[in-house]
């Protein structure tokens, strides 16, 4: 199937997801 | 599995942090029994959450890992997933591994390797007088694998020019007796 794949940009965004804290 | 959350992010693959440190005697022989469990995640969210309670690489004190490896295989050469495998390394002078170890860990989490299953995981490895960030996959023997492995550590680490990497295959890291 495909793969998730995310890039650093997005992943550093969601650094500041109320859900990350 | 790890459960992940309606709304989380969910990552490729699950993952678990380990944490070692060289104990003294006796116990620097058992690199098993050092290695701690340090916590699981399956989802972008349960990773930051993980992270925002570690110590950053850079101001761990002197010999200390941090293992991050897919679930199910173990930071060790002998796990089934590794014992054909091997890893690229870089030394990095101090100051230089947080921001190099973040940038890895995202572009595995976030599947920028694009080799399949072959990733298993990475490591920091907190030195006297340097850092060494590697990156493990299964198969050593698989050349056009490990370049384009090589080619997307150097790019996402974005290295100081000229710094060196080497591969080294697990099986020629237990017979020269060389360590992490």
């Amino acid at each position: 199937g495909t793969k998730i794949v995310y890039e650093r940009a997005f992943l550093m965004n969601m650094r500041n997801s109320p859900l990350a804290k | 599995p790890v459960d992940v959350p309606e709304g989380e992010h969910k990552l490729q693959s699950q993952y678990c942090l380990w944490y070692s440190r060289r104990g003294s005697g006796k116990q620097s022989l058992n690199f098993h029994l050092n290695l701690k469990l340090i916590g699981r995640f399956g989802s972008v969210e349960q990773y930051w959450r993980i992270y925002s309670h570690l110590v950053r690489p850079g101001e761990l004190s002197s010999h200390s890992d941090f293992h991050l490896f897919k679930s199910g295989i173990k930071p060790m050469w002998e796990d089934d997933a590794n014992k054909c495998g091997g890893k690229w390394i870089v030394r990095l002078r101090k100051g230089l591994s947080s921001r190099c170890w973040e940038n890895l860990v995202l572009a595995m989490l976030g599947e920028q390797f694009m080799v399949g299953e072959e990733i298993c995981g990475a490591v920091v490895s907190v030195r006297f007088q340097e850092d060494i960030i590697s990156i493990w996959n299964r198969t050593a023997s698989d050349t056009a694998v490990t370049n384009r492995i090589r080619d997307t550590f150097r790019r996402v680490l974005n290295l100081p020019q000229g710094t060196a990497i080497e591969y080294k295959a697990h099986n020629d890291s237990i017979k020269d007796k060389s360590s992490f």
